[in-house]
């Protein structure tokens, strides 16, 4: 699974999520992707999140709104985002990873796989990292 | 200020993508970025920056997705504008190189959001989406991933086990959250 967030110079958000499925699937089995709310939610006055992991535990928790709702609530949107992942491994028992952005542009990510892929660029600076703890940055 | 965040799944990665998978992130968000900088919308940013990611063959999306139970290619996506709510997706859509444009078609040029199955190939057609045959999407990884998966049965909860909690046999288990 593949996804992105963005906040434009005019204050817009958007997400956009996009998966290949899980191999040996049952056919015509959909997780959490294509769900609003599961894969990943936008709203101009809150935030952008995509998620990614067991698409099954994600749409139970509808990882996505739930991250939106605790950013709402005042969370910062690292700490929503760990806060909802931690809910959802309690709770069904599944693990997943998210990337997310407030209306402010602030920056929310993290796992609870072995590992993700991440990057975001902000003020011409790249982050990027793979296993937990990474945070490598560049110029471009 | 512009700002742009991808990823490209969260698993059990293995060190064979580690690599391509970094790289692929940091050429999607640059991508993305861009657009933005350009004076894009959210929504132009977040649809290239994932057709960058669909186009590479190390991302289980697009071209690099994997084979379902019958070996066929099942694919979804979603996409999302913060200004209205409005939304479109795909669910199950086969032989389409990018679903996530797709997807911002159903967003832009229907009343749903969401069509599956042959209903969204009928409209891929509809609105000349670009169309590849299964085997330019998967990958000979994907494939023998496929005939591995098929023959011993491996779980979609074992893919994305918590790292934490279940011990694999090559693959050492670090502690907590990232």
């Amino acid at each position: 699974t593949v996804g992105a967030v963005a906040l434009d110079t005019q204050g817009n958000i958007a997400f956009g999520t996009s998966t290949g499925g899980i191999t040996a699937k049952r056919p015509g089995r959909i997780g959490d992707s294509p769900i609003i709310g599961a894969g990943g939610y936008a709203d101009n006055n809150i935030g952008g999140v995509s998620t990614t992991g067991h698409g099954e535990s994600i749409a139970k928790v509808c990882l996505a709104k739930h991250i939106t709702h605790l950013m709402e609530g005042g969370m910062t949107p690292q700490t929503a985002s760990e806060t909802a992942l931690t809910f959802m491994a309690k709770r069904v028992q599944g693990s997943g990873g998210v990337v997310v952005l407030n209306d402010n542009g602030n920056i929310g990510r993290h796992f609870t796989t072995e590992r993700m892929a991440w990057a975001w660029v902000k003020d011409n600076v790249l982050h990027h990292g793979l296993n937990p703890g990474e945070d490598f940055s560049e110029n471009v | 200020t512009p700002v742009i965040i991808v990823h490209g799944g969260a698993w059990a990665i293995p060190d064979s993508l580690a690599e391509g998978s970094v790289q692929g992130v940091r050429l999607a968000s640059t991508v993305g970025y861009k657009v933005l900088g350009a004076g894009g919308s959210a929504v132009d940013a977040v649809e290239e920056a994932v057709r960058s990611m669909e186009d590479n063959p190390v991302f289980d999306a697009g071209v690099g997705s994997v084979l379902n139970a019958d070996g066929e290619v099942e694919m979804d996506a979603v996409i999302m504008d913060g200004r209205d709510l409005k939304s479109g997706a795909v669910g199950c859509v086969q032989n389409i190189k990018n679903p996530i444009s797709l997807a911002r078609a159903v967003m832009e040029k229907t009343d749903h959001t969401l069509i599956v199955g042959k209903g969204a190939n009928k409209f891929a057609e509809e609105v000349n989406a670009v169309t590849l045959p299964t085997n330019q999407l998967v990958t000979e990884t994907a494939r023998r991933e496929w005939e591995e998966l098929m023959k011993f049965r491996t779980t979609v909860t074992k893919l994305f086990s918590p790292r934490d909690t279940v011990q694999k046999e090559s693959v050492p288990v670090a502690p907590g959250h990232d």
